[in-house]
């Protein structure tokens, strides 16, 4: 299978509605200035697959959310909080178009929204499923969130040759 | 449980040494013996899954092989090394990886995206964020991904590499 | 104890936003107010050697001044603007430096090359350990580091680069 | 003042006697492929200003001295250990030229010495002195090994940032 596109709706640095294709190609570099949001694309693939947010940089589900004006914990904390309108959305989402098949017209559609009350949604072709079986079919493709395997996030790949012995059997665990 | 962990342990400790040969010969000779060696080692052979795995890798021409002589390069090669042989156990569909290359030299780099390249064109996908070009210039695509000051965001656009081929 | 705490505190909290801001603004622009904010705050006034100190950062152009918002290279640039800011209160003799621009964009890197090359002319000395030109190529001298195989040792050669400017 | 050099005997990857001036250059690039030895040298600095072996990579002295034949832990796991030969030499040291005025004549040598046993002699200007000695004259040029506030090891720089509020206050404590 293969990832054909995401799309992003005011999730972290991307206000508004953006979408990201990768075409045919199997290898796509994501480049871009430091403080761009490259980081940020892959907190959204992470996001989608159902990644608990202890895993992803942000504490809380909530800041996952586009903030566009000044807030509390911003460089002129004041307190103005309407939200619901462009620069303050009080939801967000992300959509992974995925083909089990790697064939264009084969396309899963998987969606998780995310809002203010830092409640997930997460839908399978538009039909909203639990997170169970939302990972399920996730695991059926070998995509193993929970081993996350296939992800290494800034500054953690040192890290996979020198954990310790036991977490290494851990991950064994996971896969196997 | 033992069965599931002991044919997940084979697998991957059959695999690891052929790729971190891969990952840390030169890249225009094609000798046999060229490379480094790398293994994997339970610590409780009758409960493995109660006990720790030992990851060993020793760089081609070196001598030690406890991951605490390793510089940050070769760490970081081990390390890919490692994750790509676990995952070939149970293939994911893609892989996601950000700034792996931060503590590699332009040779290493070279490797790993040359290695990406060939997984690539036998279909398995990667994603690869990258600040070095002798990464990203051997890749099908570019996600450039820029910031929008006018209105506080970012963009991200799409440029087919596979156009501009020579 | 809390004179000597708040001597250093008083001049490295006065010194933290115009370094953040050397570091972070255009180098091609010599405007004013370009550039990031910093700045620390004491959580306890009354005994500050008690509790702790916030280092806040704003990159130029951004919202949030929490660390956890900043990307991995906004967070080098400010990780060495409290360094320097720091070391600034008793000044030490010289740096040393080992890849502290691994996660740094090319023109981060020139930031902080520029800086260190301005403060190398004022009598300050850095040992900076780097894998990318646009670092090295600013330096006064060159160490080159290589593994001799055939005695299995490293080796070190100096080269001065001011006998090649143009 | 100034570092004018180093001179190095079997330290780390470094075999028998090798020296590295910085000659008048305040901005000295240290530049090499992976794993050509690098950060040995600042494991040297480090070791001959009196840094404590925890904050060095190896986890004991004696994995500072130079190691060439196969021993145990090596490859080839052989308890071929024969010492005092110059493939496993029993000692080695560091020496650093320091000058506080930055004057070429005004030199201070330090040298820093480990054997197999583990134990440190430090030597100021060729005259054997207590570790509290040779920190004291340290100290008096504004080099806190303690606080290691000019130290940058590889990997690190992030962690200056985002370190907890009470360490920074530490660290504060340590220059002041
Ligand atoms: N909820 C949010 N709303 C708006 N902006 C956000 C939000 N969360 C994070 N950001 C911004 O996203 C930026 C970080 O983006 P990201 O980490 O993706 O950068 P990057 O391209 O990976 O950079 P680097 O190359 O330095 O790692 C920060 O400047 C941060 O302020
Ligand atoms: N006691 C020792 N005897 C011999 N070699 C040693 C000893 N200790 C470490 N080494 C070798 O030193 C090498 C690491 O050197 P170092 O960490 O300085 O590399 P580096 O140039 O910083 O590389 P990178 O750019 O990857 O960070 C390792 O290959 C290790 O085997
Ligand atoms: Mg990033
Ligand atoms: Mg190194």
């Amino acid at each position: 299978g293969r990832l054909l596109g995401i799309e992003l709706y005011n999730f972290k640095s991307y206000k508004g509605k953006v979408s990201i294709g990768f075409g045919e190609s199997n290898f796509t570099s994501v480049i871009g200035p430091n403080g761009s949001g490259k980081s940020n694309l892959m907190d959204a693939i992470s996001f989608v697959l159902g990644m608990k947010s202890i895993h992803l940089r942000s504490h809380t589900l909530a800041d996952l959310i586009y903030r566009g004006t000044l807030q509390d914990g911003d460089a002129d904390s004041g307190y103005s909080e309407t939200h619901d309108n462009e620069n303050n959305p009080s939801s967000a989402y992300v959509k992974a178009f995925y083909s089990p098949s790697g064939q264009e017209n084969d396309v899963a559609e998987l969606t998780r929204t995310i809002t203010l009350s830092q409640e997930s949604t997460y839908k399978l072709n538009g039909e909203t499923v639990s997170h169970k079986k939302y990972c399920d079919f996730l695991e059926s493709e070998n995509i193993l969130i929970k081993a996350r395997n296939f992800l290494v996030f800034q500054g953690d790949v040192e890290q996979v040759a020198s954990q310790k012995p036991r977490e290494l059997t851990t991950l064994f665990e996971q896969v196997s | 449980r033992k069965d599931a962990f002991e044919s997940a342990f084979d697998h991957v400790s059959n695999a690891i040494d052929d790729v971190y040969r891969e990952l840390t010969r030169d890249p225009h000779s094609t000798a046999e013996l060229a490379g480094g060696n790398a293994s994997l080692t339970l610590e409780d052979e009758d409960e493995p899954y109660l006990a720790g795995i030992r990851y060993h890798a020793t760089p081609p021409t070196k001598r030690f092989k406890d991951m605490e002589f390793l510089s940050g390069g070769e760490k970081t090669i081990a390390a890919l090394a490692l994750l790509f042989a676990i995952n070939s156990f149970q293939p994911s569909p893609f892989f996601v990886l950000d700034e792996v290359d931060a503590a590699l030299d332009i040779l290493n780099v070279e490797r790993i995206a040359t290695y990406i390249r060939q997984r690539a064109l036998s279909n398995l996908q990667f994603i690869v964020i990258s600040l070095k070009n002798t990464m990203f210039e051997k890749s099908q695509a570019l996600v450039g991904v820029f910031r929008q000051q006018r209105d506080n965001t970012s963009r991200a656009l799409t440029l087919n590499l596979e156009n501009y081929e020579d």
